[in-house]
């Protein structure tokens, strides 16, 4: 939920700059914004769809609610056009009137489709009434709700059935539109298959067609659902890379979805982190042995490219915190190789390598920034960074010290003690 | 501690060595 708020977040900064653009007239920015929000569209659309498959998984009748959510939140064109036409003169005179009234009922809203006919000046007619009766009853499964799933389904049929005979005994006979409608609610592939212009996509006609075919379905039938809705669709669609990861998706199979994102994706942030939300919200729902070192592989090769970066090597350094010991290793390489521009990044390197203990690090730094403020002969900045590392310096001259036949005079080493005393205290 | 404590061994160690052989 956290990834999904920011990347909605960024979506609504690149939408505001892209007005503030449009007045400006600014158009090669507006390229990139529009490649932008494509991105962040289709990130959106994915975790959204991994969410209810695969992390947020609540009770099997629940499933298709969530997925008419998903294609309600990601196809709001009825929604903006519903507006339209419901603030024009003459409402159902509008050319859009009864695909807006269509597209409505085939996402599930159907008091929205409610509120258009009601618009119509023979909202009081039988055909209309009885249209809207069956809007009205048509039953949603809900978690909560107190039905069992038999009972739903029951209530569901009996409220088909009705919709089936009314059809048959002619309500609508006189309405070409209405009957449409009518015929959506009985399932009819024919009448939902001819109104695909008003879904776009495969994912689109499979939940609309599941949402009046098969109202209690359950993710193992998710697989033909959507081969079914790709071949009913074939000529109006190519199949696009975004296509094969919500398909790997819908076939329940996330290692795919994973290898296909990373086809999607302009960079591997969006694969990593999907990785990494997978490994921690669904290991434990069975035995998993590819998810801990594929996310382990994907974190590092991400946190190589950053470390890489001259503004981006801290976050690299806190994702490596998270990759057990081949992370520690990659970290205090990353720092070690670390060119030094400042004397803040040589704070900054110190800072992130003491808190990670990597000592060799810290001398190292302190060593080269010593050194250079020698040649420059800011003998007090030498000085500073010297008493850093004098402790290991000593250390190093350990065997010297030791040695059989002493090499440092009795005086050089009275001068070692004071020093050794100075630091001490 | 222990490492300054080494230190601290090796220069006493060192000293001696360093008068002796100063004469």
């Amino acid at each position: 939920g956290h990834c999904r708020s920011i990347i909605q977040a960024c979506q609504q900064d690149t939408e505001n700059l892209q007005q503030v653009n449009e007045n400006e007239k600014q158009n090669e920015t507006q390229e990139d914004l529009v490649i932008l929000q494509d991105i962040l569209y289709k990130m959106e659309l994915i975790l959204s769809l991994v969410e209810l498959l695969f992390i947020d998984t609540m009770s099997d009748g629940h499933l298709l609610n969530q997925l008419v959510k998903w294609i309600q939140l990601h196809f709001p064109q009825h929604d903006r056009k519903k507006e339209v036409v419901l603030q024009s003169d003459r409402p159902h005179l509008h050319p859009d009137y009864w695909n807006t009234v269509y597209g409505s009922v085939l996402q599930g809203k159907l008091d929205d489709a409610r509120l258009m006919l009601s618009n119509h000046p023979s909202a009081d007619t039988d055909p209309f009434l009885s249209i809207d009766e069956l809007l009205r009853k048509m039953p949603f499964f809900q978690v909560y709700g107190g039905v069992s799933i038999g009972d739903f389904e029951a209530r569901w049929q009996h409220w088909q059935s009705e919709c089936e005979r009314r059809l048959e005994e002619g309500h609508f006979a006189n309405s070409h539109s209405l009957q449409t409608i009518c015929k959506i609610l009985c399932g009819d592939l024919e009448t939902i298959s001819k109104l695909m212009n008003l879904m776009d996509t495969w994912y689109h006609l499979m939940v609309s067609t599941l949402l009046f075919t098969k109202p209690t379905v359950k993710l193992f039938h998710l697989s033909n659902a959507s081969q079914d809705a790709i071949v009913r669709m074939q000529d109006q669609q190519v199949i696009t890379a975004l296509d094969h990861v919500l398909l790997a998706a819908m076939e329940a199979d996330m290692y795919q979805v994973i290898k296909e994102c990373q086809q999607v994706m302009d960079n591997p942030w969006f694969t990593t982190h999907l990785t990494d939300l997978l490994y921690h919200t669904v290991q434990h729902k069975g035995k998993n042995q590819i998810l801990p070192p594929l996310r382990e592989y994907l974190l590092l090769d991400y946190a190589e490219m950053l470390a890489g970066h001259s503004s981006l090597w801290q976050v690299a350094i806190l994702y490596l915190d998270h990759c057990g010991p081949r992370g520690v290793a990659m970290a205090q390489e990353a720092l070690q190789r670390l060119p030094i521009t400042s004397d803040r990044c040589a704070q900054k390197i110190i800072q992130m390598a003491s808190e990670r203990e990597f000592e060799g690090v810290v001398v190292s730094v302190c060593r080269v920034m010593g050194r250079r403020a020698l040649s420059q002969g800011r003998l007090g900045a030498a000085i500073w960074w010297g008493v850093r590392f004098w402790p290991v310096l000593l250390l190093d001259a350990l065997p010297l010290l030791k040695a059989k036949e002493p090499v440092i005079s009795s005086e050089q080493t009275y001068e070692l003690m004071y020093i050794l005393d100075t630091l001490t205290n | 501690l222990d490492k300054e404590k080494e230190i601290r061994v090796a220069l006493t160690h060192n000293l001696a060595q360093a008068i002796i052989q100063e004469g």
